[in-house]
């Protein structure tokens, strides 16, 4: 789990 | 921005609105597990704290404030304005059995071993469970208002529109995030029931019961 978030999302 | 993302926060926005008009021109609470609106009320706390680090746009810091906001008041007229008609009986979930698990989870499978990303974290997991009372309350009665079975649907359909904005974005950014597919997978698959019913009998003008 590497840092793949997507900060865009809600 | 793609069309399922858009439709997905559109239908989550309508969701809360609808359960917001329901309980405020009916007078009452009466079907709706307020332990479920407290678990969403902690879901959006913990995962919009970023508004106060980061900046993205104005529509993502309106929505967030939407959320944060239409929550507050959905607790507000619930546990104060509208308490009378909650029903306490039913809604007899115990949400620790929820609460733990996500916080364990959170701190052993995060992106990140920081405060913000393990309460992200937490707050996805939490959601992906959170209506757990909601259906527990609907399963104890049997039954569910129309208006309700609505609110349920939009709320489950939003989580399920995102599943498909991770595919397109998969396909068009070669970008993903496992721990949000997981969850929303996990989110989306406790819906199913649900929007069998909602499909075969609450789309047909009926009710929706449960059977006997």
């Amino acid at each position: 789990f590497g840092k793949l978030r997507f900060k865009d999302e809600l | 921005m793609n069309i399922f993302r858009l439709a997905g926060d559109l239908s989550h926005l309508l969701a809360i609105i609808i359960l917001l008009l329901k309980i405020w021109k009916t007078r009452s609470c009466a079907g709706i597990s307020g332990k479920s609106q407290v678990l969403f009320a902690i879901v959006y706390l913990t995962r919009y704290l970023d508004l106060f680090t980061t900046y993205i746009s104005l529509y993502n810091s309106i929505m967030k404030i939407v959320f944060i906001a239409a929550s507050g008041a959905t607790l507000y007229l619930m546990y104060v304005k509208f308490k009378a008609t909650y029903d306490h009986n039913h809604d007899s979930f115990r949400i620790e059995f929820l609460l733990i698990p996500c916080v364990i989870l959170a701190l052993i499978i995060n992106h990140d071993f920081t405060v913000m990303e393990i309460l992200w974290t937490f707050s996805i997991y939490l959601e992906s469970v959170a209506i757990l009372p909601q259906l527990f309350l609907v399963s104890k009665t049997g039954e569910a208002e129309s208006i309700t079975s609505h609110y349920l649907f939009a709320l489950g359909s939003y989580r399920a529109l995102y599943l498909l904005n991770w595919i397109y974005r998969y396909m068009a950014e070669s970008h993903y995030d496992l721990i949000a597919i997981f969850a929303g997978v996990v989110q989306t698959i406790l819906y199913c029931d649900f929007f069998y019913l909602y499909i075969t009998k609450v789309l047909k003008g009926k009710k929706l019961q449960l059977p006997a």
